[in-house]
């Protein structure tokens, strides 16, 4: 059953005597649904990584940096998780994140998504789906919705979507978000 | 055509044996 798109599976492990990209790692790339849960079930669940290790899903092609040229416009709707959630939820919500991706649930909208990212991190891990145009309101708000829906997040939970140039000019990580759902 | 599988689809594939 093939995919719509290849994707490559990244994995980021911190060691702060090397380079950041150096720390970046090509797992694997899957373009059917086979090769997707060959792989998912060959590597870690995200909340048995150690802190500061991320997990990346991005198109082949695509770098899980905000300088690849399909990145640097773009953001991410951002989840923001707290410490206890790790063992109830990420997962769960990582695996619905990734089924998003690779199942094309943004309709018209599949060609912004550049990818996904979850941060493994002592207070508090992060999910969120990277898009290319920051700009594109109404593609960005149309995933935000149709992400939003399906973590099965309540209406009461906000999340938000920041521009990467934002968060890169913020040493804090705490850019303003430019839509909220 | 565009591949779109909903996530019942997918998850049908989660513990089926890899063919050989």
């Amino acid at each position: 059953h093939p995919l719509q798109y290849r994707w490559a599976l990244w994995f980021f492990k911190n060691d702060r005597s090397r380079a950041w990209q150096d720390n970046l790692h090509l797992v694997a790339k899957v373009n059917t649904v086979e090769d997707f849960w060959a792989m998912y079930s060959h590597v870690k669940l995200a909340s048995k990584l150690s802190s500061g290790c991320d997990y990346a899903l991005f198109k082949d092609g695509i770098e899980p940096m905000w300088e690849d040229n399909r990145n640097k416009r773009g953001g991410r709707w951002l989840v923001s998780l707290a410490k206890q959630q790790r063992h109830i939820e990420l997962d769960r919500l990582w695996l619905e994140t990734l089924l998003c991706l690779i199942g094309e649930s943004f309709e018209e909208y599949n060609r912004e998504v550049c990818g996904a990212v979850v941060n493994i991190r002592t207070k508090g891990d992060k999910i969120a789906v990277w898009t290319s145009e920051a700009e594109n309101q109404a593609g960005v708000l149309h995933i935000g919705h149709v992400y939003k829906e399906r973590l099965g997040l309540s209406s009461k939970t906000i999340i938000g979507y920041q521009a990467h140039a934002d968060t890169a000019a913020k040493s804090n990580s705490l850019a303003k978000n430019k839509f909220v759902v | 055509g565009k591949k779109q599988y909903d996530r019942e689809f997918l998850l049908d594939f989660q513990f089926m044996p890899a063919c050989i």
